[in-house]
């Protein structure tokens, strides 16, 4: 038996929201610890990494581990179902071929139930290694969506030039160039306004705009966003979601031919 | 112009 429940549907459309551009389906891995899910997208440029800790849920209980493949556009036809502030709740029996999303309103008077089929979905895994990385630079996750939409008119890609004074994001192609530079914050009022780098070694890495701008889909789950870069290795941006777990986006550089 | 990588240059599947 498999049960998650949690106090507002507005976190899960959130998450959702937050994968469902990149995945149309998707495998659900639930065990005691949480609910776990790891896939690239088609065209293997990307992975998204999402961990909800069991501990973040109002009800949670997970009796034997469990693959549950969704098809993503399914689950938000369902979730559309639920008003933000209901109580959202999946169930699956062991070994079931189906789940359900049960939405309860918050004057109880009103429950809805939705089974939505499994599937049974290739999974790819990739072993990702712990890694230090040469620069983590923290900001305003709203600023990083802003920077990704406005850089976006100007080329395909975005170059993220990272050195201790602060951080440059730049783009250019037929209009002409754009350049964003972000200095390290000296003193804020409040810290999800804080932009900060560690930084071991400068690095300057080239991304597609495209696969940044989904990532900014994830904004509403989080003040903050953390970008981990080296040389010649993927991107990790990481939002974290408060009190329930992170979701990560990975995603490779573009190279010189 | 550069071109774009394949995350599985960079990881393994397991």
């Amino acid at each position: 038996m498999f049960e998650a429940r949690l106090n507002a549907a507005t976190t899960l459309k959130k998450v959702l929201d937050a994968i469902k551009d990149l995945l149309n389906e998707a495998t659900f891995d639930c065990s005691d610890a949480g609910i776990q899910l790891q896939a690239m997208d088609n065209s293997h440029v990307s992975l998204v990494s999402l961990t909800l800790r069991s501990d973040g849920f109002d009800k949670f209980r997970c009796d034997r581990n469990l693959s549950m493949g969704m098809n993503l556009g399914s689950m938000s036809k369902i979730l559309k179902c639920a008003n933000n502030e209901d109580t959202v709740t999946m169930k699956a029996q062991d070994n079931a071929d189906t789940v359900t999303f049960m939405f309860e309103s918050q004057n109880h008077e009103k429950v809805s139930d939705y089974e939505m089929k499994l599937m049974n979905l290739d999974q790819e895994h990739l072993g990702i290694p712990e890694t230090d990385y040469s620069c983590v630079v923290r900001m305003p996750a709203m600023e990083f969506a802003r920077i990704c939409r406005d850089l976006s008119q100007f080329g395909e890609s975005v170059i993220i030039c990272c050195t201790k004074e602060g951080v440059k994001f730049s783009a250019s192609g037929d209009v002409g160039s754009a350049n964003i530079k972000l200095a390290q914050t000296s003193s804020v009022d409040k810290e999800e306004e804080a932009v900060t780098i560690e930084m071991q070694e400068p690095v300057s890495l080239t991304f597609a705009c495209r696969y940044l701008n989904a990532f900014t889909k994830a904004t509403p789950l989080s003040n903050q966003v953390q970008l981990s870069m080296s040389a010649d290795v993927p991107l990790v941006v990481e939002y974290r979601i408060p009190d329930l777990g992170h979701i990560r986006y990975y995603l490779a550089p573009k190279i010189e031919e | 112009t550069p071109i774009q990588n394949d995350l599985t240059e960079y990881y393994s599947l397991i």
